[in-house]
C-alpha cells in the first residue's frame, strides 16, 4: 500500500503538470485510475 | 531514500489525491483478466462497494477508429485491434448472411485445409 | 517531477523471483522514464477525449474510452 501511495503521489504530480499545460482539470478519480493502471503496468 | 513518501509528501497525497470514505468513488481498480478456457474453476471476484471497476469494454463501440495520441504512436497490435473492431462494427447488423464469409469463400481450396 | 529510482527499484523487486536480482542504474533510469511517458500519455489522451467532448474536466469515463488503445500501445 505504501508503494501504491508513492506511485499515486508521483502520478498526481505528473498529472498536475499536464493540467497546467493543457488548462484542463483531471478529477481525483481519473488520477486514481491512471495510478492504478500504471501500478499494474 | 527508500523511495517511499516523506511526511510532507504523504500529507500532500492524503489531502490532494487520496480517495476515501468522504468520496463517492472510494477507489479505482483494474479487474484482472484471465483465460476462461484455462481456468474454469476460478471464482469470480465480487466488486467491492464504492470501488469503481475500470472497464475495457464499456466503450468498445468507440474503438473502431484510432484515437488521438500525444508522444506515443499506436502500435501494430493496436492497429490490429482497431481493424477488428471496425470489422465487427460493419457486421453488427448483418442477418443470416455473413459478408466476410461471402467475400472469402470463393478463395477456399479444399487441398489447402486437408 | 517523475518516478524516483528507489521507488522504481522497489516496484521491480515486487516481481522478481530471486530477491538478489539487481537492476543497474541505467535500467532504473530507463524504467522511470518509461513510466513517466506512460502517465503523461494517459493523462494527455484523457484530456484530448475531454476536449473532444467539450468538457472542462477529465473524468473516468474519458479515460476509459482511451484505455484499450493506450494499453495496447504499451
Amino acid at each position: 500500500q505504501r508503494l501504491k501511495a508513492a506511485v499515486h503521489y508521483t502520478v498526481g504530480c505528473l498529472c498536475q503538470e499536464v493540467e497546467l499545460d493543457k488548462q484542463v482539470h483531471l478529477s481525483k478519480q481519473t488520477i486514481a485510475a491512471i495510478s492504478e493502471v500504471t501500478f499494474r503496468q | 531514500k527508500d523511495g517511499l513518501l516523506s511526511e510532507e509528501e504523504f500529507n500532500l497525497w492524503n489531502r490532494l489525491y487520496r480517495l476515501g470514505d468522504s468520496d463517492t468513488v472510494k477507489g479505482v481498480a483494474l479487474p484482472r483478466s484471465h483465460f476462461l478456457s484455462l481456468q474454469e474453476d476460478r471464482v469470480a471476484q465480487e466488486p467491492t462497494t464504492g470501488i469503481h471497476q475500470l472497464s475495457l469494454s464499456e466503450w468498445s463501440v468507440w474503438q473502431d477508429h484510432p484515437l488521438p495520441t500525444h508522444q506515443v504512436e499506436h502500435s501494430d497490435r493496436c492497429h490490429h485491434f482497431i481493424s477488428i473492431m471496425q470489422m465487427i462494427e460493419g457486421m453488427r447488423h448483418e442477418e443470416d448472411e455473413c459478408s466476410y464469409e461471402l467475400k472469402i469463400k470463393p478463395f477456399l481450396q479444399m487441398e489447402d485445409v486437408y | 517531477s517523475g518516478f524516483r529510482k528507489e521507488l522504481v527499484s522497489r516496484l521491480l523487486h515486487l516481481h522478481f523471483r530471486d530477491p538478489k536480482t539487481r537492476v543497474s542504474g541505467d535500467a532504473l533510469q530507463l524504467m522511470a522514464e518509461f513510466l513517466r511517458i506512460f502517465v503523461i500519455e494517459a493523462a494527455v489522451r484523457g484530456v484530448s477525449q475531454a476536449q473532444a467532448e467539450d468538457l472542462d474536466v477529465v473524468d473516468v469515463d474519458q479515460l476509459e474510452k482511451v484505455l484499450p488503445q493506450l494499453l495496447l500501445d504499451f
